[in-house]
């Protein structure tokens, strides 16, 4: 705790200078710090090591930017949130693969852990973002467009489906399909966290049932970089005004999970030579 | 006469401003807190600093409270503080941050800047 000098030298500069700050913010800003360093020794390389591994997504910065300016104008911001009035968009990234050695690539699993999903919001809206490449291997059907179907796996009634006209899947976007159905009755695991949330995707040529390879529609997911992964977008709407200290709280929590599963994997590791011995 | 008194004041010191809203700019990574939050990395929170003497004043949109106890401060300091100088219209701002789940989330959340200060 001593060593991690968060406060940098122009607070030190404003405390010197001006004011002592109130002995109780004082406490509680040192309690919280404590509470925040402690739950990880490695704490200061873990926590730049965990902002530069998660890439935000443009359309998150997008969404972002968006509303924020739209606060600097002094227009309220869930008016834009769509009709949903949602104050809140959790994105969660695709955690599928595709074999690579798999040819022709037929259908696709996407995954998403969305166990960090609070039971404190109430779920409005619910939207899968899949990014399509340019191909160039792409040729023009002469039966009509392309049907983009979407399923929950375990099911063979479509989720979603739209129409991908062939001029089009030859330049790259984004494939938006709703989803919202999927989370009506979405189970929550023995926990009472949401269960992860698993769709497979299919094209087909017109309105006949050939599937196509959805490589040369530049659905392929191999070598990927983290912003054109596929994501879930989930609006919510606060049920309750939101305290940031929540944040910090769950931050912590997961912090000292994470360190706790680690001493329980080097105790496991120690006994396992014990017996060896 | 009665002004001079409650204050105590010597003649030439620098009187106490009046409630009003005042700068606080907030920088997240002076906080420690740029390790989740993704944007923005500071904004303008601002805060309520000042005095509720007698008179107040009716951009300060004092409660009923509020002036009850400013006449009693203005009467007898010594028996009832001066009322305060408290936000009372904050607006939200939007915040992009990584959750416990590492997901990115935009959260819109409310009462983080304040709008105007009045005596409560």
């Amino acid at each position: 705790f001593q060593s991690a000098a968060v406060i940098s030298p122009s607070t030190q500069r404003r405390n010197k200078g001006g004011r002592a700050p109130h002995p109780d913010a004082e406490r509680s800003s040192k309690l919280l710090l404590r509470e925040m360093f402690s739950s990880s020794p490695v704490t200061d390389h873990l926590r730049e090591d965990l902002k530069y591994a998660v890439v935000p997504h443009d359309y998150m910065i997008s969404i972002y930017r968006t509303y924020s300016a739209a606060e600097k104008l002094g227009l309220n911001a869930s008016f834009f949130l769509s009709s949903k009035s949602a104050n809140t968009i959790t994105s969660f990234v695709d955690r599928g693969a595709d074999d690579p050695l798999l040819s022709p690539l037929r259908r696709q699993r996407y995954l998403f852990d969305v166990s960090a999903l609070s039971d404190k919001e109430e779920l409005v809206g619910a939207e899968l973002r899949i990014f399509r490449k340019a191909s160039k291997e792409v040729q023009v059907p002469a039966t009509g467009p392309y049907n983009l179907q979407l399923y929950p796996c375990r099911s063979e009634r479509p989720l979603h489906s739209r129409s991908l006209d062939p001029l089009d899947s030859r330049k790259p976007g984004w494939e938006v399909m709703d989803v919202w159905d999927m989370f009506k009755d979405h189970p929550r695991s023995a926990t009472g966290k949401p269960a992860p949330l698993c769709f497979h995707l299919k094209v087909t040529l017109g309105r006949s049932d050939t599937e196509v390879d959805l490589r040369q529609l530049g659905l392929d997911r191999t070598g990927r970089p983290q912003q054109e992964k596929a994501i879930l977008v989930v609006y919510a709407r606060s049920k309750k005004r939101e305290n940031l200290f929540n944040e910090m709280k769950e931050k912590i929590k997961s912090r000292g999970s994470g360190k706790e599963e680690e001493e329980e994997d080097r105790g496991l590791q120690l006994k396992a030579r014990r017996r060896r011995r | 006469t009665a002004l001079n008194n409650r204050h105590g004041k010597r003649h030439g010191k620098k009187t106490k401003s009046r409630c009003s809203k005042k700068a606080l700019h907030v920088n997240f990574k002076e906080l420690g807190w740029d390790d989740w939050i993704i944007a923005p990395l500071d904004y303008e929170a601002y805060h309520c600093e000042g005095v509720c003497d007698f008179p107040l004043r009716s951009h300060l949109e004092p409660t009923n409270h509020a002036i009850i106890q400013t006449l009693m401060n203005s009467m007898d300091p010594n028996s009832t503080p001066p009322s305060c100088c408290v936000p009372t219209k904050l607006s939200p701002i939007s915040i992009l941050y990584i959750d416990s789940g590492n997901n990115v989330v935009y959260k819109q959340y409310e009462d983080m800047v304040v709008e105007q200060c009045g005596c409560r």
